[in-house]
């Protein structure tokens, strides 16, 4: 473990924290993607299956418990007890076209032809994607509140902190993962122009709106 | 292979 690793994962926690808080306290899911936050849950359970079969550490394990916990708890405020709020209308985007071609890449390009790694694979390439149907909503409404751009921007950086971390790992463990790289890189620049939109708006009190 | 190596991150 590094500090880059860590507050990766903080940054992370604190974005589904965020989100989960978010839409509990205003009772409303207005502007969010329920199909990103299936694709984040979906995710979760393909990496996180090891949970039952190898322990590596209390960290480990009660992050994986947390992050799958929020996911699903956040799928069921959305589609269950708020899903008048929700917007079908603007989350239109069809996550076939990811699944399927992520799904086909995990069976090609993988480490181990094996169901484990199959999965966790898949699941690496998911969720450089994942985000996508947020973006594309947000693109589609032309704006988003101001605490959504702080749920994006967490998540946004624990991928960008990950990146700091393969560095540090490479140079002083000796240790790398590719596949988890060139993934990690392309959910990166996904964000990359939301990040220029939050500073150069959001951090300077403006509302996020985009050129309609 | 690869996946002998212990996936310790999230």
């Amino acid at each position: 473990m590094n500090i880059f690793r860590l507050t990766g994962d903080l940054s992370h926690l604190a974005a589904i924290i965020i989100l989960l808080l978010k839409i509990w306290k205003t009772r409303s899911c207005a502007g969010i993607s329920g199909k990103s936050q299936i694709l984040f849950a979906i995710v979760f359970t393909t990496r996180y299956l090891d949970l039952l079969s190898s322990f590596i550490s209390l960290y480990n394990t009660s992050m994986k418990v947390i992050y799958i916990g929020c996911a699903y708890a956040t799928v069921y405020l959305i589609y269950m007890k708020f899903r008048a709020t929700y917007d079908g209308n603007h989350d239109s985007f069809r996550v076939e076209f990811l699944v399927v071609p992520v799904g086909g890449l995990a069976v090609l390009i993988n480490h181990d032809f094996s169901f484990l790694e199959i999965l966790w694979t898949f699941s690496i390439y998911l969720e450089s994607v994942a985000i996508l149907p947020q973006l594309f909503m947000i693109s589609k409404t032309g704006e988003a509140e101001t605490i959504t751009t702080h749920y994006l921007f967490c998540l946004g950086l624990y991928r960008a902190l990950y990146i700091v971390n393969w560095i540090w790992r490479y140079y002083f463990e000796a240790f790398f993962d590719l596949i988890a790289i060139v993934a990690g890189v392309v959910q990166t620049i996904l964000y990359c122009d939301f990040f220029y939109l939050y500073v150069t708006k959001v951090l300077k009190g403006k509302k996020l709106s985009l050129p309609a | 292979a690869f996946s002998e190596i212990e996936k310790d991150e999230l």
